[in-house]
């Protein structure tokens, strides 16, 4: 079973590696891996060693080869993965007009919502649905991945109904503790952690 | 010098030690924090060890206790931080509605934009205001943090206006590679790597 930090890693050592490919870098070593994502080589060699011997003692790891890899790993070589938002309020709707996520494989194919007044309008290539209509939506459109961007009080309630059309993977941003059912996978995301790491930053800042 | 990586899972461990509190546990293992948070004993016992020793071997740690530091180390323990956002576009909206960033010791106290036609709008408790005025705003309200939710052109200029006027903590949503100046922090989020989690976790169900 490999820890989700390690997962979260290798899409962090994935955009160091893109930065030094562009740069001309044809090896990198698990110190400046380690350096350029704010970990250290022993975790770089630690993470790796869960998929595979990559690199050669003394040179360090080719850097095309190990970028593929790692995308192959990540299930974003040469892949798409359809995602469906359901809630298409001001987060919903500023996620799906963000040309990061089609950059990495990831094609919105849904925008749901429950408030009649929102169906049809339209954000960036989708116009918003009846998420009544969620079952016939998921199926035909082959979704493999919902983003959850409804108020907290229906998060566990959309959940639910995910899972019983076969949705494995979801991206929740509510902030409610979910039930989560077995062979589900729920990343939570919580922006606060974020603000932590630049308030620590000027603790540091005010005491030198 | 702190990575990046060990303060966030500063953040993690104060989740999990929140409910550890709640549940009524009294200790903790390094092992049990690690597990709750994707990552192992050792790591836990390494992060927590460029801060000071907090357990007692055999026991532990406290549970409350080590809370209660690692928010002071955070510097969201009793302590407020004042945040400006600037974009009010879909993102900078929804961010300034989220209760999280309130319930960890982040205040929002300034929502601007430079397009004319948002100017007076409100949102949460903010009302729309003149970027022009940035300067005035940042000092009157003491803004500790901003949160660029601008187009990634005008991230730069944004960001310079901005370091030029005395805020040294920003979390960028815009995606662009930034020139960042001494003595300033700036935290970059790409909600395309949660993605990947779920993209990782698919792949696994499928080559089962
Ligand atoms: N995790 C974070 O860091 C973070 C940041 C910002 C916002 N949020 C959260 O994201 C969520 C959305 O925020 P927002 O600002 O876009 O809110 P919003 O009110 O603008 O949008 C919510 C949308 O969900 C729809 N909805 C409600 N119940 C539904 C249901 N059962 N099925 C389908 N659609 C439903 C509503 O009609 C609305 O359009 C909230 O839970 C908020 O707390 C989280
Ligand atoms: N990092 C992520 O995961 C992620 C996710 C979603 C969106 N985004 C990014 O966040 C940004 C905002 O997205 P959105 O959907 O809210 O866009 P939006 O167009 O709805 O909002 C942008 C706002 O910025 C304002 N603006 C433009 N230039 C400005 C300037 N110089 N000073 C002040 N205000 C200015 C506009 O008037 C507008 O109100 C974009 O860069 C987008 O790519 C990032």
């Amino acid at each position: 079973n490999i820890p989700q930090a390690t997962v979260r890693r290798l899409s962090l050592y994935c955009r160091y590696l893109e930065k030094k490919e562009v740069e001309g870098g044809n090896f990198i070593s698990s110190r400046e891996l380690g350096d350029g994502i704010g970990t250290n080589a022993a975790q770089v060699r630690k993470d790796l060693c869960f998929f595979d011997r990559f690199g050669t003692p003394g040179r360090g790891y080719p850097v095309s080869f190990l970028r593929r890899r790692l995308l192959a790993i990540l299930g974003i070589k040469d892949q798409t993965w359809r995602v469906a938002v359901i809630g298409a309020g001001k987060l919903g709707c500023a996620l799906v007009g963000y040309g990061g996520f089609n950059r990495q494989g990831f094609e919105f194919v849904a925008l749901l919502d429950n408030n009649p007044e929102k169906f049809g309008r339209v954000y960036g290539a989708l116009r918003v649905e009846d998420s009544a209509r969620l079952d016939e939506i998921v199926t035909r459109r082959r979704v493999d991945i919902a983003m959850l961007t409804v108020p907290a009080p229906a998060a566990q309630g959309v959940l639910d109904n995910l899972t019983a059309v076969g949705v494995r993977a979801v991206l929740n941003f509510a902030p409610a503790n979910l039930d989560i059912p077995a062979q589900v996978a729920v990343r939570n995301v919580d922006l606060a952690v974020e603000l932590e790491g630049l308030s620590f930053f000027l603790v540091g800042l005010r005491s030198r």
